[in-house]
């Protein structure tokens, strides 16, 4: 029920970073994410979905005037040959936008809300993670005022800004 | 540094649920999560990375007693015609583990030292997924123990149980 999500949170400026077909194998996300930290890049959501023959991709979020470091980072990672990846995708035109909430354990309800509000908008969802509290999603960016006023809407919360 | 990460968690009797090749397209994810909750499935992370060529994977996580069920709810989606997917991947034999932690903004140290403990002991990383207090991941549920004792030594925390 509405009474469950206890906000809209958003996030203009970021930026998503994709290694496409990184190998599924142990110290592969220890190989990104350190040289990642050591560049000082504030990664925020890391997403990784089943790898497919053996290969996986791996997508983190980032402040839109981190991504050329945080790729420069990546990219000497390999070069150092400690990570190998088909392609390198970067995206500084999403926005993400999260449904917060206490105990969204039962969440698939409030999940299928949340998403039935931003397709009723027509906004693609093109990125999704959650925790019990959070569910985001990145979208593109000219998006973000229609999504963020479609979930207000939705869970009958009234707009702060 | 170590005092950002509060605690290990983590959910023993957990699966995940894939469908692998659904549009990217509006409504999709609606669609979805939509039967699962009219269902009763009780979805812990959601997880969608980015597309290719139109399509994406959309994995969910549920208590294994559920994972019939949950296949069951999106077989009769797609039989109604409400979504499509190429395949339904179900593997009853993950566990969650996640690392909690208050402003983990700057979090890809913490992931970094995550994943590097769990590589340490080549336990492989299957899925992540991420918010601000919280980076979760699934692996085989055999290493359970060992992830989360090295967890707990790489943050230097007192184990509970
Ligand atoms: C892809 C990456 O997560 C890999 N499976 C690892 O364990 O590091
Ligand atoms: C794949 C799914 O998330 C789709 N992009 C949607 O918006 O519903």
């Amino acid at each position: 029920e509405s009474k469950v999500v206890s906000g809209v949170a958003f996030s203009r400026d970021e930026a998503k970073v994709t290694l496409t077909q990184v190998e599924d194998r142990p110290g592969i996300a220890a190989a990104i994410f350190g040289p990642l930290a050591d560049a000082g890049i504030n990664v925020d959501m890391i997403v990784q979905n089943i790898s497919d023959e053996g290969h996986t991709d791996m997508t983190f979020s980032c402040p839109v005037e981190q991504v050329k470091r945080a790729e420069k980072a990546v990219n000497e990672a390999r070069d150092r040959g400690e990570i190998s990846f088909a392609g390198l995708v970067a995206d500084t035109d999403v926005a993400k936008v999260s449904v917060v909430g206490i105990g969204m354990r039962s969440h698939a309800g409030v999940a299928a809300q949340m998403f039935k509000a931003l397709s009723a908008e027509r906004v693609n969802i093109k990125v999704i993670t959650t925790s019990e509290i959070k569910i985001s999603v990145l979208i593109d960016r000219k998006y973000l005022e229609l999504a963020v006023q479609a979930l207000h809407d939705c869970f009958e919360l009234e707009k702060a800004g």
